[in-house]
């Protein structure tokens, strides 16, 4: 899985 | 950005804005765990340690530093402000931290994605958010009469939850590769927390009846 992906959730 | 996550985000800022409106300008925290807004400064600080390192965008950073700056400071009005911390139930909001920090530390270390500080931060937080809102909701069943604010506050914060499960439904079928088991287990549970509430909440606005959780 792509770490940007979830992380640009808050 | 989805229709579902911006409601989802906006829902949560409203929470957040009902909340310090009440001890804001009512100067009363009558209702509030304590417990659970500590859990939730500690959420964000875990989780947006990226903040320094990784630039999303504008929105993100911004949005960020309110949901930092907001927790720590209604937790800093509770314990600190003169009047505010008198209306504190403390002797009804009993639920010990620990009893919810460890475990999720515990599972953080164990099963994340990568095994880095910033990773495991990470994942501790996706754990801890999930049940943050226990301490709340334990008050909420022990406080006879729920004040209008304070289940207002609750309900906005199931709703942003629901939200974020339709977001990442969305997000499964139009973006590639969008599959997130921690993240979606951790949301789904802490959505089923707020199921009870949930029923209770609109029952009594259909009976437009004072909210009153059944012990």
């Amino acid at each position: 899985s792509n770490d940007t992906i979830t992380k640009d959730e808050l | 950005m989805n229709i579902f996550r911006l409601a989802g985000d906006m829902t949560h800022l409203a929470s957040v804005l009902v909340l310090l409106l009440k001890i804001h300008t009512i100067k009363s925290c009558a209702g509030v765990s304590l417990k659970t807004q500590e859990l939730y400064a500690l959420v964000f600080a875990t989780r947006y340690l990226d903040i320094v390192t990784d630039f999303i965008s504008v929105y993100n950073t911004v949005m960020k530093l309110i949901f930092l700056g907001s927790s720590f400071s209604i937790v800093w009005y509770i314990r600190h402000h003169r009047v505010v911390r008198r209306s504190y139930d403390k002797d009804q909001d009993t639920f010990r931290h620990y009893l919810l920090m460890i475990p999720c530390m515990l599972l953080a270390l164990f099963v994340h994605e990568k095994f880095t500080f910033k990773e495991v931060m990470w994942t501790f937080s996706l754990y801890l958010e999930a049940v943050a809102i226990l301490p709340q909701l334990v008050l909420l069943q022990r406080t006879r009469n729920i004040d209008n604010l304070t289940g207002q506050y609750v309900f906005l914060l199931g709703a942003y939850r629901g939200l974020y499960i339709f977001n990442w439904i969305y997000r499964y079928f139009t973006e590639p590769h969008f599959v997130h088991w921690i993240t979606w287990i951790a949301g789904v549970v802490q959505t089923l927390l707020y199921a009870d509430f949930f029923y209770y909440y609109f029952e009594s606005w259909k009976n437009n009846v004072r909210l009153q959780l059944p012990a």
